[in-house]
C-alpha cells in the first residue's frame, strides 16, 4: 500500500526527507 | 579455444540488403515503442487517458484477476486462527516482516484471532512521538519519492510521471453529462449546521457561540448559563489512540439535529473544541476560508505544489493518520486495479497510482491546498477511513473506466470548519489485508 500526499507550500517549504529513507507515524517531513 | 581465437583468420562480408533493411525496421519499431510509451493520449475532454503501460511483465501482472485474488486473500486471511497457534504463528511473522511486538496496544497475542486482525494491530499511546514540523509522516513506511509537481504532472519515478487530475479527479462543472465520469455526489446534508458554517458562530442547543469563543479568545456564552469547554489541544497521538476514531458523533450523523441532550453537549462540546483547536493550528478563521477552492490545481501566489509518496511494506504498521492540521472537504473513491505498488512494479508500471483503486482525500490547510490519498494494492485492497462509514472498497464487480470516481462531500461533519477537522497525527484509517 501507499499515500500519496499532494499540498500547496510556500516556496520555501523543504523536505526533510531522502528517497529511501525509513519514516514512521509523526516523523518530521518537512518545514517551511 | 586459444588457438581458434588467434589463428582463425576474420574475413568480412557485406550484409545482404535484406538484412539491413530489417535491422534498420526493428530500430524504428523501437522509437517508435519508446515514443508511444512517453505519449500522453487524451479523450474529446483533453482529459488523459490512462491506459496499462509498460514492458511485458507488466502485461502479465495485468492480465491476472487482482481484484479477486485480493478478496480471496483477505478472505483466507480473516479465518479464525487456532488460540495455541497465534503466538507463534504471529511471531514467525513479526521476525519475517521485522514487526516491533513491543510497541503493539495488545502485547497478549492470542487475542488476535486472525492474520488480518494482527496485521491492523494498533500501536501504544505515545509509541509514536510527533515532531511540531507543520507536516509529519502520516504513516510507517518508506519514502518512494518527493519533489514538486510541475505543470500538473506527478513524478512516479525519474521519468515516469503522471497527471495531477487524473490522481485526484477532474472537478465537472455538470456531473449530469454523459461525458463527463460518472461521480455521485453524496451530501450529507443539514441545513442548520450548513446554515452555521456561513457565520461566523455556532447555536448549540439554544445557545450562541462565537468563533472567538470556541476559538479560545472569550468564555463566555450569550445565555451567560453555559461555556466552551477548555478547546485546549488534546496530544494528538493519545488523542487518536483513546478514540479509535470515533470523535463524538452528535454533529456528524447524516440529518441529526442540534438537538441533543444534556450527555451529549458535553460531546458535541469537545467537537467543537477539537474542532476550533484544529482551527487554531490552521492559523485561520474557518469561516472566512471555507469558501477557498479545492481542485487543488491552482496555487496561491508565492505557491507551489509538492508531493511525497510513501510505501508501506507488508510487516509495517498500516494505520494512517493525519499529517498536519487541516480539513477534510471531500473523498473521492477511485475503484481501480489492484497492482501491486512496490518500488519493482512503481519502476515499470506507468501510471500506477493512477490505476489503482485509491481514496483522495482533499480538502485545505493553513497554506492552502492539501490532498491525501491512500493507494491500494493487492495484499491490502481495503481502505478504512474512520470518519467515513459508508466508504466500501475492493468491493465485487468488474472496476470502471479509469478516472471514474464516487464522491462525498464532508460539508456537515464540522459546523466551524465546512469538512472534517483533523489535527496533526490523528488517526484517519487503514490498510486492511485483502
Amino acid at each position: 500500500s501507499t499515500i500519496v500526499l499532494v499540498f500547496e507550500a510556500p516556496k520555501s517549504f523543504e523536505f526533510a526527507i531522502q528517497a529511501g529513507q525509513k519514516v514512521k507515524v509523526g516523523n518530521r517531513l518537512g518545514d517551511v | 579455444l586459444v588457438t581458434a581465437w588467434t589463428d582463425t583468420p576474420t574475413k568480412w562480408y557485406p550484409l545482404p540488403i535484406a538484412v539491413g533493411a530489417l535491422l534498420l525496421v526493428a530500430i524504428q519499431y523501437r522509437k517508435k515503442a519508446a515514443r508511444a510509451e512517453k505519449e500522453v493520449m487524451v479523450d474529446e475532454d483533453g482529459n488523459e487517458v490512462i491506459k496499462l503501460k509498460g514492458p511485458w511483465q507488466v502485461h502479465v501482472i495485468g492480465a491476472l484477476p487482482l481484484r479477486n485474488m485480493s478478496r480471496l486473500w483477505g478472505y483466507l486471511n480473516s479465518l479464525e486462527l487456532p488460540v495455541w497457534f497465534r503466538p507463534y504463528g504471529f511471531r514467525l511473522y513479526a521476525f519475517a516482516f521485522g514487526c516491533n511486538l513491543e510497541e503493539i496496544e495488545i502485547e497478549d497475542l492470542t487475542r488476535y484471532r486472525s492474520l488480518g486482525d494482527f496485521f491492523y494491530r494498533k500501536l501504544k499511546a505515545g509509541a509514536r512521538p510527533v515532531d511540531n514540523a507543520v507536516i509529519v509522516s502520516p504513516a510507517d513506511g518508506t519514502i518512494l519519492h518527493f519533489g514538486t509537481i510541475e505543470n500538473l504532472r506527478v513524478e512516479q519515478v525519474k521519468g515516469i510521471t503522471y497527471s495531477l487530475d487524473a490522481l485526484l479527479g477532474v472537478e465537472h462543472a455538470d456531473p449530469q453529462s454523459p461525458q463527463s465520469p460518472s461521480s455521485t455526489v453524496v451530501e450529507f446534508p443539514n441545513d442548520e449546521l450548513s446554515a452555521v458554517a456561513h457565520q461566523e458562530f455556532a447555536n448549540v442547543n439554544g445557545i450562541e457561540y462565537s468563533l472567538d469563543q470556541l476559538l479560545g479568545t472569550s468564555q463566555s456564552s450569550t445565555s451567560g448559563t453555559n461555556t466552551p469547554t477548555s478547546t485546549t489541544a488534546p496530544s494528538p497521538f493519545k488523542h487518536a489512540q483513546d478514540s479509535d476514531t470515533d470523535r463524538p458523533a452528535v454533529p456528524r450523523k447524516h440529518g441529526e439535529s442540534f438537538d441533543a441532550s444534556v450527555e451529549q453537549e458535553g460531546q458535541l462540546q469537545d467537537t467543537l473544541a477539537h474542532d476550533a483547536s484544529v482551527a487554531r493550528e490552521m492559523g485561520m478563521r474557518p469561516a472566512l476560508e471555507r469558501k477557498r477552492s479545492t481542485s487543488g490545481t491552482s496555487v496561491r501566489e508565492g505557491n507551489s505544489l509538492f508531493f511525497t509518496v510513501i510505501y508501506l511494506a507488508p510487516g509495517d504498521y498500516h494505520r494512517f493518520h493525519s499529517p498536519t492540521a487541516w480539513v477534510v472537504e471531500k473523498r473521492r473513491h477511485f475503484v481501480g486495479e489492484l497492482f501491486s505498488v512496490s518500488p519493482y512494479m512503481a519502476k515499470r508500471l506507468q501510471n500506477l497510482f493512477v490505476l489503482n483503486e485509491r481514496v483522495a482525500l482533499l480538502g485545505r490547510w493553513r497554506y492552502g491546498f492539501f490532498g491525501m490519498v491512500p493507494v491500494g494494492a493487492t495484499n491490502v485492497g481495503s481502505i478504512k477511513i474512520n470518519f467515513d462509514k459508508a466508504l466500501r472498497t475492493n468491493e465485487r464487480g468488474r472496476p470502471p473506466p479509469p478516472g471514474t470516481y464516487t464522491e462525498a462531500v464532508y460539508s456537515a461533519a464540522s459546523p466551524l470548519l465546512n469538512g472534517q477537522p483533523l489535527a496533526p497525527a490523528e488517526e484517519m484509517g487503514g490498510f486492511c489485508l485483502g
